[in-house]
């Protein structure tokens, strides 16, 4: 079973 | 004041039928060079990045930069009134409260005229600079929608493996599994069904179904489509515009 990453992993906030 | 004349409307209905689905409302960001988007899903799983560059109009001018916060479910019920083969007009003054869309028919003498309410959106911008890639596969945008259609009837999750000389795209599920393997594949005659795979790194990544068949919703914007991809990253999935692209990151599924 695989888990769902979100972008806000990945990038931060402008 | 912004005024954007396309050649054609229907470059501006496959634009907003690629990202109704995934976003309900976003803002235009109009500069003197052409029209941007960043949108996010609710989920904060697939981000939208769309480039017109000026170079895609007919006809250009944008004396300020404006930000327009458009409804896309209502734009895109608009734009649906006009013809494909229709000029269309997009323009607003530069503290505008509504966007006037203008169709011409280039046969009949028929001009249509609608405003569309703008919206106040208040959305979260998120910082994507540019990105190390391992893996570039680039291939015809339809096989590539084919690919995940048919893997979706399997499973929730799409995997896509990548190695030296071809692209394995996998499915595991509860009724059985699917393999669909792409090699490079120069075709000198139809360039646009060329295959090309370019790698630094193998790739292992898997993506949410769902989220694939939002993307696919841009096929009709490009013959091709490429897919870069970072090991434990978000996949780009870019779609070439006449002058300028429409992007979309994806965040990857893990190993719980």
């Amino acid at each position: 079973k695989k888990a769902q990453s979100t972008l806000l992993s990945f990038f931060g906030k402008k | 004041m912004l005024e954007g004349k396309f050649e054609e409307a229907s470059l501006l209905k496959k634009i907003v039928e690629a990202m109704k689905d995934c976003v309900s409302s976003c803002n235009f960001n109009c500069t003197e060079n052409g029209i941007s988007v960043q949108a996010v899903d609710n989920s904060r799983v697939l981000l939208i990045s769309l480039l017109i560059e000026k170079d895609t109009f007919e006809e250009y001018r944008c004396d300020r930069n404006i930000t327009l916060g458009v409804g896309l479910g209502s734009l895109s019920k608009i734009i649906g009134n006009g013809a494909n083969s229709d000029y269309l007009t997009i323009s607003a003054d530069d503290d505008a409260d509504k966007l006037n869309i203008i169709f011409e028919d280039k046969v009949k003498d028929k001009i249509s005229e609608y405003n569309l309410k703008l919206l106040d959106i208040d959305a979260d911008l998120l910082d994507v600079g540019p990105m190390d890639t391992d893996a570039t596969i680039t291939l015809p945008s339809a096989d590539f929608a084919k690919i995940c259609k048919d893997m979706k009837v399997l499973s929730e999750s799409l995997q896509i493996i990548v190695t030296k000389d071809s692209a394995l795209f996998q499915s595991v599920g509860d009724i059985g599994t699917g393999n669909i393997v792409i090699r490079p594949k120069t075709d000198i005659d139809h360039p646009e069904e060329s295959v090309t795979i370019s790698l630094d790194k193998p790739i292992d990544l898997s993506f949410g179904s769902k989220y694939l068949s939002d993307i696919i919703k841009a096929t009709s914007l490009s013959q091709k489509v490429t897919i870069k991809l970072t090991d434990q990253s978000p996949g780009v999935f870019e779609y070439k515009l006449p002058s300028g692209y429409l992007r979309f990151y994806l965040a990857p599924k893990f190993d719980e």
